[in-house]
């Protein structure tokens, strides 16, 4: 596992920010950014930008907007073969539930082979990404609410690893080096994930966020789940 | 109480001088009297979680006005989560690709 990894630094694979807006589809927004970074990496940057409305519109319920989760989507994207673009399809996000329309526009720009859940292990999971590429994480939202930059510290009390009510994407990883509190003592550093939220690019730090790894921060090893675009053949790098 | 805004200088903010520039930085309005002075007291409550939160971290993190200031927390989470009810219980399976078991 390499020290770092960010593959918001490798051009294609991340797709612009999402804004989700009044509609609960972080789930279907963190599946379709799995997707397309799988996608692109697989193609060398060829980028798509797939259908979040489709997985909102056409999953078992029908009515994304009111919540749902990751592998929801994934069984979506299988079940139709793929997903149409998001200019064929675009975000409308509203509560009302709508009609699927998948069928109309048959043209697929990605599809998967099957979805994996990853382990329980941070250091399993930065390998992972670092050399198959981001994944789908599922965190305790609780201290986003006020969160400017930096990397978030949480606790058990502060955010409770048991309770993961947001989905997001999982693209890097890295250490900040943090100043000794006097000249005699080390400098320390604290490991941190990188992770795209999907509450628009004014939010965060351009609409990412950092919270620190290796201590199960608001439960961020509940839920690492990750398509898979192909079998799995050689490690690709990310950028470090 | 008096908020010191962290980009203007020296020269403390009333609390509702933050608050005006918070609506206008978001667009936000209230249908009337009764609700803005209910937002304004959520908006001072959530200044004072986000310094908070500031403070444990250390410099680590920032904290502060976010499009979310005038939200309660019961609030924001209903906005935001991704589905009622907590996470389902789930068994993980490990697959061993070798001998094709689960």
């Amino acid at each position: 596992t390499p020290a770092s990894c960010d593959w918001r630094k490798k051009l294609g694979v991340l797709s612009p920010i999402r804004n989700q807006g009044n509609c609960k589809c972080c789930w279907a927004v963190a599946a379709a950014g799995n997707i397309e970074a799988l996608w692109a990496i697989k193609y060398d940057s060829k980028s798509v930008e797939v259908s979040v409305q489709e997985l909102v519109d056409c999953g078992r319920c029908g009515n994304g907007c009111t919540g749902g989760w990751v592998w929801e989507a994934f069984i979506t994207t299988l079940n139709n073969s793929g997903l149409v673009s998001e200019e064929n399809y675009p975000f409308k996000g509203n509560y009302k539930p709508q009609r699927c329309q998948a069928k109309r526009s048959k043209e697929k720009v990605a599809w998967i082979q099957d979805f994996i859940m990853l382990p329980e292990d941070e250091n399993a999971i930065a390998r992972h990404v670092a050399t198959q590429g981001p994944i789908t994480v599922t965190i305790n939202m609780q201290l986003l609410q006020h969160y400017k930059s930096g990397v978030i510290k949480a606790t058990d009390t502060n955010c409770d690893p048991r309770y993961v009510d947001h989905s997001v994407l999982l693209v890097g990883f890295g250490k900040k080096q943090v100043a000794a509190s006097s000249p005699r003592r080390p400098t320390r550093a604290t490991p941190y994930w990188i992770l795209k939220n999907s509450w628009g690019a004014d939010w965060g730090e351009q609409g990412y966020f950092r919270l620190q790894r290796g201590k199960n921060s608001c439960g961020i090893t509940k839920y690492p789940i990750t398509a898979r675009v192909d079998k799995p053949v050689k490690p690709v790098s990310c950028p470090p | 109480g008096s908020f010191r805004s962290q980009d203007s200088g020296p020269q403390p903010l009333e609390l509702k001088e933050v608050f005006r520039l918070f609506q206008i930085q978001y667009n936000r309005t209230y249908s009337d009297p009764a609700e803005y002075a209910r937002r304004l007291d959520i908006f001072a409550h959530n200044l004072a979680q986000a310094q908070r939160l500031q403070e444990q971290h250390e410099g680590a993190a920032q904290f502060g006005v976010t499009p979310f200031s005038d939200l309660t927390e019961e609030e924001f989470g209903q906005l935001h989560q991704r589905a009622a009810g907590g996470a389902p219980n789930m068994s993980r399976k490990v697959w061993s690709q070798e001998r094709g078991q689960s």
